[in-house]
C-alpha cells in the first residue's frame, strides 16, 4: 500500500480539494483508495457528503482506541474509495496527547496497523498547521505531497515544512520523504502564477508534477454538493486535471 | 483605542490580506494604527516588508516579557501605520503556555496595556486556528471582524468560530464580540459567490460590511513586493475595496 500525506501548514492551498479528487480518479483507474480526515473542521469528510455526530466512530475514536478499524470505516458514493471521517472531536486530541509523554505522534500509524491487504492507497488530509495532528499524519506515511498555491506566500513556510519533514524523518519515522509538490489553484491568465511555478521548479525540480491543478470555480462548487468534482462536473478543467495528475501519481508507482 | 482581531480558523480566506490592507487605509485617513501579527508564519509581517531573525524583539518575546513595546514596535512604510512583527519562535509559545495553569489566554492583552494613548487602531493577525495563539488574539480586543472566502466551506466551520467567541466572552473577557463580517474574494463572474453573500447575510445581517472585497490579482502580487496593494497598485479593484471597506469600518466609530 503506498501511504501519502497532504500536508502543508499553509491555509486554503488545496489540501482537502486534492485528498478528495486525487483520491477519486485513483479510485477511478481501479485501485482501492482510504481517505484518513486528520482535520478537525472536517472538510473532507463534508467534501465526500459524510457527516459524523459527536461520540460517532470517527479518526478521534479510532485514534482514542475506541472503535476498530472496521467500525470506523466508511464507504463513499465512489467506488472503491472509502473514509475515516472526522468530526470536532479531534480539537481535542491535541490537547490530550501533548501531557502523554510516549509515543503520542504515533497514534494514527498505530490505528492503520494491518491495513496494507485491504488497500492500495492511503491519503491523510492534514489540517493547516504543524501541529500533533499533521505530525500524526506524517508518522503513518511513506510519502508527502505538498499543495502549493501558485501565489506569493506559497513559498514562504514551505522552508518550514520541509524542515520538520527532515525532523520527522531523523527522529519519528525513518522513511518519510517529500515526494511531489503540486501546483495547485493555478490562475492562467496571471504572470505572478507563472513565475510561482518557476520559482518552484528551481526548488524542487523533477517532485513538481507535470500537471498544473488550474483555477476552476467548479472545484469549489462541487463540495456544496457533497461530491468529487469528476462527479458534479465530469469534462470541467477541474475534473480533466485531476484525471492527469492521477495517471501521473499512478506513473510513480514503480518506483514504490 | 479601537481593538479589533482578525480571525477565521478556515485557512487562506484573507486575514493577513485584510489586516495589511484595511490597516493601511486606516492610516492613510488620518488614524494612528498598530498591528499585531499574531501568526508564526509571519505572513503580516513579510506583507508589510519586514522580516525578524530569531532572538530579535517580536510578539514572542514581547509576550514572554523578554522585551518592552519600545524595543518591539517597527514603524512600517505607511506613515502612522506601525507593527509589532512575528518570526518562527511564535510556533514555540503555544507549547510553552501550555503547561502552564494561569491566565494563558492574556499574555497579549497583559503586554499591549498602555497603549491606548498612542494609538486609534489596533489590529491583530491570527493564524489558521483556534489555539492558544488566536486565545490570545481575542482576549486583547473587543472585536472580531471575519473575513469570509464567498466559496462552499466559508460557513463550515463559522458555527464553530462563533462558537469560540461565546465561550471567550463568558469565561475571559466579557467585552468580546463578532463585529463585523467581511466578503472576501468574490469572484464577481460566480453564481457561488453570490449564493455564498446571500447566505451570509441570512445568518449575520447587519455584520456584513456592505463592501465585498473582490477577487483581484494585485492583491496576490503585493506581498511579493513587501507593500500593502494601495502603494503597489492604487487604483485596481483591491485597494478600490480597501478603501471604501476603510471608511465603512470608521463610519462604526460612533458605536465605539
Ligand atoms: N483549483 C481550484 N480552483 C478553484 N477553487 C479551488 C481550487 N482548489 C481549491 N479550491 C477552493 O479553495 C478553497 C480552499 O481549498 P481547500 O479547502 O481544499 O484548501 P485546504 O488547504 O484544504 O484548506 P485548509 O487549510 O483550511 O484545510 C475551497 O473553497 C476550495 O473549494
Ligand atoms: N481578494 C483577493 N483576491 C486575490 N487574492 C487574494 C485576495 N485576498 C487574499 N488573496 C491571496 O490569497 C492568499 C490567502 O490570503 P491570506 O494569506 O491573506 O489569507 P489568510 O487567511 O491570512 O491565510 P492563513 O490562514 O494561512 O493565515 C494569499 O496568497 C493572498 O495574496
Ligand atoms: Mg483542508
Ligand atoms: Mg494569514
Amino acid at each position: 500500500m503506498r501511504r501519502i500525506a497532504i500536508a502543508n501548514q499553509k491555509g486554503g492551498v488545496g489540501k482537502t480539494t486534492t485528498a478528495a479528487n486525487l483520491g477519486t480518479c485513483i479510485a477511478r483507474l481501479g485501485k482501492r483508495v482510504l481517505l484518513v480526515d486528520m482535520d478537525p473542521q472536517a472538510n473532507l469528510s463534508i467534501h465526500m457528503g459524510i457527516a459524523v455526530g459527536r461520540d460517532e466512530p470517527s479518526t478521534y475514536t479510532l485514534m482514542r482506541g475506541e472503535n476498530t478499524l472496521e467500525e470506523t470505516l466508511r464507504d463513499t458514493m465512489v467506488e472503491g474509495l472509502r473514509i475515516i471521517p472526522s468530526n470536532i472531536d479531534l480539537a481535542g486530541l491535541e490537547v490530550e496527547l501533548s501531557t502523554q509523554s510516549e509515543g503520542r505522534e504515533k497514534c494514527l500509524a498505530r490505528a492503520l496497523e494491518g491495513l496494507d491487504e485491504q488497500f492500495d492507497y492511503l491519503f491523510v488530509d492534514c489540517p493547516p498547521s504543524l501541529g500533533l495532528l499533521t505530525l500524526n499524519g506524517m508518522c503513518a506515511v511513506d510519502e508527502i505531497f505538498i499543495p502549493l498555491q501558485t501565489e506569493f506566500f506559497a513559498l514562504q513556510g514551505l522552508g518550514r515544512l520541509v524542515e520538520t519533514v527532515r525532523r520527522v524523518r531523523s527522529s519519528l519515522n525513518p522513511k518519510v520523504e517529500v515526494t511531489g509538490i503540486i501546483a495547485a489553484m493555478f490562475d492562467v491568465r496571471t504572470s505572478l502564477a507563472r513565475e510561482v511555478v518557476q520559482d518552484i521548479k528551481e526548488h524542487f525540480g523533477d517532485r513538481l508534477f507535470e500537471t498544473v491543478v488550474r483555477k476552476n470555480v467548479r472545484l469549489a462548487e462541487a463540495p456544496g454538493f457533497g461530491a468529487p468534482v469528476i462527479l458534479y462536473d465530469p469534462d470541467c478543467y477541474g475534473s480533466q486535471d485531476y484525471r492527469s495528475l492521477a495517471l501521473e501519481v499512478l506513473a510513480m508507482d514503480s518506483k514504490w
